[in-house]
């Protein structure tokens, strides 16, 4: 160990694994975690971590899916919620084969089934019998869900809907598994019945043969081509011609349609944007925690890198002595510790409100939906200005592939974009506050 | 602000908004006291609140649409939005702190959540002098606390960020190993890549050597 290093370590004012133990969720998760890695540090089969770095979009598709299922397979299910943390730990210049399968497809059956669909449905989703994704944006069409055009008219008769992607503008757009990977999805569309337009409703739609995985009649997918990071995902699109589907494939736990086409409104119109909460959660989390491993990355070289000489003669000195230094990485440093805190705070709440939201008590859903989109917003601007900060602390390493840098901060900087672009997510935080 | 307006009482993470503030702030000085800084930043908050009100009600009266309004002073809303975000994040940093039983933790890390308040009140200084909630003299003093806390925090850094806990796999970064091995780990990083395994890139073969040789 480089003895700067050491003599940093020896001096410090507190145990560490103290910190680690608050911020992870107690010793128990913590030694869990280690011991999972441990398991999988000798693995033949994870050895190749650098290899990624290297591969084409296509190479990075191929490789993801393949080590994804390999960790699945090794693991099992017992383990769902350590596979995003263990596939980062093993390969964290790729993201998991398929990571909004959890994140939206799952949780969203899970909170919009009604238990006879859940009974179908979830286990299917929660063993992997089946891979989701989902489709709400549109090539034309993102936040402003009013404007979604792809329809979904009821066909009594056959007691079936009819799913139409009808113009270029409304081709479904998901950055996340649906163009290649994913062979169902959740899809928003606008409800027709009796030529009555009742807005949007999930539906679930399978898009791909579960036998040879070729598109199913009307259903075309694919990528709408390379982007700014995360390219182990596919950047999918789909459109439908006249898709066919059951009417028990609307997610009915709240709104309904009946058989004869009558339609019953349940009572909590918002209840659609549950999952997209969960994940915006999620993203303050991955924003903090991208931010904490920058900082480790930046102070750690600071301490080894040494430069100048604060006095003649006096010899160079770690980096980090100097005040600039200071005061541009405890700036990145105490945020990362104000988002972890403010992260934990609001992981829980949003884990009260859905549950109470569950059982039909909906008064706190708007206030978690303001607060969700403003700490979205800000987590990810943060995260995104002090993670360039850390590469700039690291000087011209910095911008080398090999520090991690640059990696982390296009990861990040893309968060500002995906699940609502920040100054439309703040601003719905700045409608609630002038509202209430 | 349409409830504050009514004299309503509000709940939930907007509740601080209740509070008067009509005080001035002198408890805000060198000290740095969180609970000081953290009711300034309130007061800010809710000032920028009811400023970007009246502007948004004045459009409204004045014949535009709420949406109109709204879109008017959009950038300030995001502003004041974000101004609200920001006292979300130091209230729930101090009351974490105000939990943690181990005295050398609870002390480094009020450290760093003074450092984070009286960085964030520096960095927006213009709101709070637009509001008079701050001096210049109190603006001096903070500034000068703001750098002390720097030489506070220096000899815990590494072990701020040793306690993340992220293994090197992880952090997949040559710079920020655990043993600090720099050097040798970019070179070791550079034997990997594919363009240095031939002496002669094909593309010099190809184009360049016959170029030159034109």
């Amino acid at each position: 160990i480089h003895p700067n290093l050491i003599k940093e370590r020896k001096g410090a004012t507190f145990d560490p694994y103290t910190l680690t133990c608050l911020l992870w969720g107690g010793d128990e998760v913590v030694k869990h975690k280690r011991n999972l890695v441990a398991s999988l540090e000798n693995d033949p089969n994870l050895q190749d971590e650098n290899l990624s770095d290297f591969l084409s979009q296509e190479e990075k598709i191929d490789f993801a899916i393949k080590k994804t299922i390999y960790l699945f397979r090794k693991l099992g299910m017992n383990e769902r919620e350590y596979f995003m943390f263990l596939f980062q730990n093993f390969y964290p210049s790729q993201q998991l084969g398929f990571p909004l399968h959890f994140a939206m497809f799952a949780s969203t059956l899970k909170l919009l089934c009604n238990p006879e669909q859940a009974n179908y449905w979830l286990p299917k989703a929660f063993n992997l019998e089946i891979v989701g994704s989902y489709a709400q944006t549109e090539l034309g069409h993102g936040t402003f869900l009013k404007g979604l055009e792809t329809t979904a008219v009821y066909d009594p008769l056959n007691e079936e809907f009819v799913l139409n992607t009808p113009t270029i503008t409304s081709t479904k757009w998901w950055s996340g598994q649906l163009g290649k990977v994913a062979n169902y999805c959740i899809i928003i569309a606008q409800l027709y019945i009796k030529n009555k337009c009742y807005g949007n409703h999930p539906f679930v739609l399978q898009i791909r043969s579960l036998e040879d995985h070729s598109f199913m009649p009307g259903v075309i997918t694919g990528d709408i081509g390379p982007k700014m990071a995360l390219n182990s995902i596919d950047n999918g699109f789909m459109k439908l011609d006249n898709v066919r589907i059951p009417r028990n494939q609307l997610l009915m736990k709240y709104d309904q349609v009946l058989k004869d086409g009558t339609y019953i409104s349940g009572p909590n119109k918002k209840s659609m944007y549950a999952s997209m909460m969960t994940v915006r959660c999620a993203i303050i989390m991955a924003s903090a925690q991208s931010l904490a491993a920058a900082c480790t990355i930046a102070v750690r070289y600071s301490v080894v890198r040494q430069q100048s000489e604060a006095e003649q003669g006096a010899g160079e000195q770690s980096v980090l002595n100097f005040q600039t230094q200071q005061y541009r990485l405890f700036s990145a440093l105490s945020t990362t510790y104000a988002l972890f805190f403010a992260w934990k705070s609001v992981n829980e709440a949003c884990q009260q409100i859905l549950t109470d939201a569950a059982q039909g008590k909906t008064d706190q859903f708007l206030f978690l939906h303001s607060i969700l989109a403003g700490l979205k917003s800000q987590s990810t601007w943060l995260a995104t200005k002090y993670i360039q900060t850390c590469r700039e602390c690291c000087g011209g390493h910095g911008v080398s592939s090999a520090s991690g840098l640059p990696l982390l901060e296009s990861h990040t900087a893309v968060s500002c974009t995906y699940e609502g672009d920040n100054t439309v997510m703040i601003l719905q935080t700045g409608k609630f506050l002038l509202k209430c | 602000a349409r409830d504050i307006f009514q004299g309503k009482n509000l709940v939930g993470f907007v509740s601080y908004l209740n509070a008067n503030y009509t005080t001035e702030h002198q408890d805000v000085d060198s000290n740095l006291h969180l609970s000081a800084l953290l009711r300034l930043c309130q007061h800010r908050s809710k000032r920028m609140l009811l400023y970007i009100s009246e502007l948004v009600f004045e459009k409204i009266n004045s014949g535009s649409s709420l949406e109109q309004a709204f879109n008017m002073w959009s950038n300030e809303i995001k502003n004041m939005a974000v101004a609200v975000c920001q006292v979300y994040t130091m209230e729930k940093f101090i009351e974490a702190i105000g939990q943690i039983k181990e005295n050398c933790l609870a002390s480094v890390l009020t450290d760093v959540c003074k450092f984070y308040c009286v960085f964030n009140i520096v960095e927006n200084i213009g709101d709070f002098l637009q509001f008079n909630l701050l001096t210049q003299e109190q603006i001096k003093l903070l500034k000068t606390a703001m750098y002390n806390q720097l030489s506070k925090i220096r000899p815990s850094a590494v072990a701020l960020v040793d306690a993340f806990d992220f293994s090197d796999r992880l952090l997949h970064s040559a710079l920020g190993r655990y043993d600090g091995q720099v050097y040798q780990a970019l070179y070791d990083y550079a034997k990997l890549a594919p363009i240095n395994s031939k002496e002669v890139h094909d593309s010099c073969k190809e184009h360049l050597l016959p170029f030159l040789k034109e």
